[in-house]
């Protein structure tokens, strides 16, 4: 690490970690029909049928297919098993966000200070299990780990602007120890950043995929310089360009997957060929959100000549 | 005005634009419910992109084939290996051309590889993945190059020049300007779209074998069902709630990429098209892999 002076071993391994969506409203033994949320009538009802009636109650550490949240319990104890058993056998982290609860109960509608908020606590969590004890420097991490914009880490969900506004400058505070200091006025602008996690070597780039996003109301498409994917696409351009002349290889990492069930078309097809083009320092792509195991493969030159017939 | 103004949003707004709207945030909104129609989901990423390029690769490998043919003949029928040569290579130039599909090789180039996770969440199991990666002879890399500007100074400069860039004219207006038949001259180059790559770089670590290329993953996954169990179990022979759930938690592997039945040596994307090819033709493979996409947590669409 240039900037610290310290050496560490590599390892040749990275966790990839994605949608944790911690509830702090989860409670064990509220009704899985509520959400896993209390409902005092309806739980003391429950509770009292006995324990036939189990498999409809919320589990301590969540329930499969239920439609709940996960409770606060299953963070917890996803993030100890992580700093047990890998902490100290991997090489750097990709979070790919969305660290709060849906937005799914009527009854408890999510603020946007609870968002910050959850957000700030999971943050929290990383940076104590991956932060380097020996020092007093807040940026210095045995671990790089590498933070990105999930669509429920927003508010209201799915909906963000370009900055800055104070979202971006509230996801900047709380992220603030990981995002390399000179992108701080970039990330304020587009909440996208570059990170090296082998210095000179080995960079990953958290994608505010936000930016490129159907569901996203204040994005139409990639082709005029007021969209804010235009502009990410550029900064994307540029700093690929850079990557290429220094010789480095780069991971690209996002909440939204870039395929056309989810971007918008010209955002898909720009995105797309990106990173077909620069096919000599891609390594490839992690996303989450989906909440599937799966990859797809993208067309490079199908983008290409999509983007042709629209020129 | 009121309706002027209604009138133009909606010619701003087509329906399709509309629509598309929709149907994205209603399908973001359904991430927080139960899952539904994800084994239809999953049999459209079969049908619209595995399939795809199970017909293209198959219609490469065919034409490799006939290729492979043609020059065994060839081989047969020719003494001279001089003349050999030089019909082979006329040949093959003829074939390639009047065949212009692509070869397997330039299909495996064209692709990239959108890898989506399993989550913590557990909409299916809760789960994380290991990548493993190619760092052999990594200290024998060139070091690192201080020619180059520090970060700071480039991304001081990327802000100016993206500003430049963004006062200029836009694309789309130089667009329209044509379309309406006003003199708007030549029209600027879109830099959101990128130029070729320069055929000098070679393909990189998700292409070929080398420093970074991801080799194998491991998925681990936390089989709720059992570990609420365990942990009811634990409870019951008098442990107290904190002991339990240390005793009861824990993440195993589910799946690595090399395990069967589509197991894969290394994670280039000729690999992963490989791997998807498989899934179309061996439909217990196809199981195992949905099983895997939800995260062992025995999902169907019923």
């Amino acid at each position: 690490n240039i900037r610290t002076n310290s050496h560490r071993k590599l390892h040749g391994r990275f966790l990839h970690i994605t949608d944790i969506h911690p509830d702090r409203f989860y409670e064990e033994n509220a009704s899985i029909d509520n959400l896993c949320h209390p409902d005092n009538e309806q739980s003391k009802h429950q509770n009292n049928r006995g324990k036939d009636q189990l498999s409809s109650l919320a589990p301590r550490f969540g329930k499969a297919m239920s439609g709940c949240d996960a409770p606060v319990d299953l963070m917890e104890y996803t993030l100890k098993w992580i700093n047990e058993t890998l902490r100290d056998h991997i090489d750097f982290v990709i979070w790919t966000g969305d660290n709060i609860r849906h937005d799914n109960d009527r009854q408890i509608p999510r603020t946007e200070s609870q968002i910050f908020e959850m957000n700030e606590i999971v943050s929290g969590k990383f940076r104590d299990i991956f932060e380097n004890k020996r020092t007093a420097d807040p940026r210095d991490f045995d671990i790089e780990i590498v933070p990105s914009l999930g669509n429920n880490d927003v508010f209201p969900h799915n909906m963000f602007s370009l900055g800055p506004t104070l979202q971006t400058r509230e996801m900047f505070k709380i992220w603030d120890v990981f995002i390399p200091q000179e992108q701080r006025r970039w990330f304020d602008r587009g909440v996208t950043y570059l990170k090296e996690v082998i210095p000179g070597k080995l960079a990953v780039i958290s994608i505010n995929t936000l930016y490129l996003y159907k569901a996203n109301p204040l994005v139409d498409n990639c082709n005029s310089k007021k969209e804010p994917g235009y502009q990410l696409l550029l900064w994307l351009g540029y700093t690929l360009e850079e990557l290429r002349q220094r010789n480095m290889k780069v991971w690209l990492s996002g909440h939204v997957p870039p395929i056309l069930k989810n971007f918008d078309k010209s955002c898909y097809d720009k995105f797309t060929l990106w990173t077909h083009e620069y096919r000599d320092i891609i390594v490839g792509g992690v996303y989450g959100h989906m909440n599937m195991d799966h990859f797809i493969p993208i067309d490079g030159e199908q983008a290409r000549r999509d983007l042709e017939t629209l020129e | 005005d009121e309706t002027f103004w209604f009138d133009e949003l909606n010619e701003k707004q087509k329906p399709l634009d509309i629509y598309n709207y929709a149907e994205a945030a209603s399908e973001a909104h359904m991430m927080g419910a139960k899952p539904v129609n994800k084994v239809s989901y999953m049999t459209k990423v079969k049908e619209e992109y595995y399939e795809t390029i199970q017909k293209e690769l198959k219609l490469a490998y065919t034409q490799e084939n006939i290729y492979d043919e043609e020059e065994e003949e060839i081989t047969e029928s020719d003494d001279s290996i001089d003349l050999l040569l030089g019909k082979k290579k006329k040949k093959k130039g003829n074939k390639r051309k009047k065949g212009r599909n692509p070869t397997k090789d330039e299909i495996y180039e064209k692709y990239s590889i959108v890898n989506i996770a399993g989550s913590v969440i557990p909409t299916f199991n809760p789960s994380f993945r290991i990548w493993e990666y190619n760092i052999s002879g990594i200290n024998e890399e060139t070091s690192i190059n201080q020619n180059y500007q520090p970060w700071d100074e480039f991304f001081a400069d990327l802000e100016v020049k993206i500003d430049n860039e963004l006062s200029s004219s836009d694309p789309n207006e130089n667009s329209m300007n044509i379309m309406k038949g006003k003199k708007g001259g030549k029209k600027k180059p879109d830099k959101t779209i990128p130029r070729r790559k320069p055929s000098e770089y070679p393909l990189g670590p998700a292409y070929v074998e080398q420093l970074f290329s991801p080799t194998k993953f491991i998925e681990y996954y936390a089989d709720l069902d059992q570990i609420n169990k365990d942990y009811l179990s634990l409870l019951q022979d008098g442990k107290d709630k904190n002991r339990a759930a240390d005793e009861a938690f824990k993440f195993q592997v589910e799946y690595t990429s090399d395990d069967k039945p589509y197991s894969m040596k290394s994670l280039l994307v000729k690999d992963f098209l490989n791997v998807a090819v498989e899934l179309c033709d061996d439909s217990t493979e196809w199981t195992t892999f949905l099983d895997r996409a939800f995260i062992s947590s025995g999902y169907s669409d019923d």
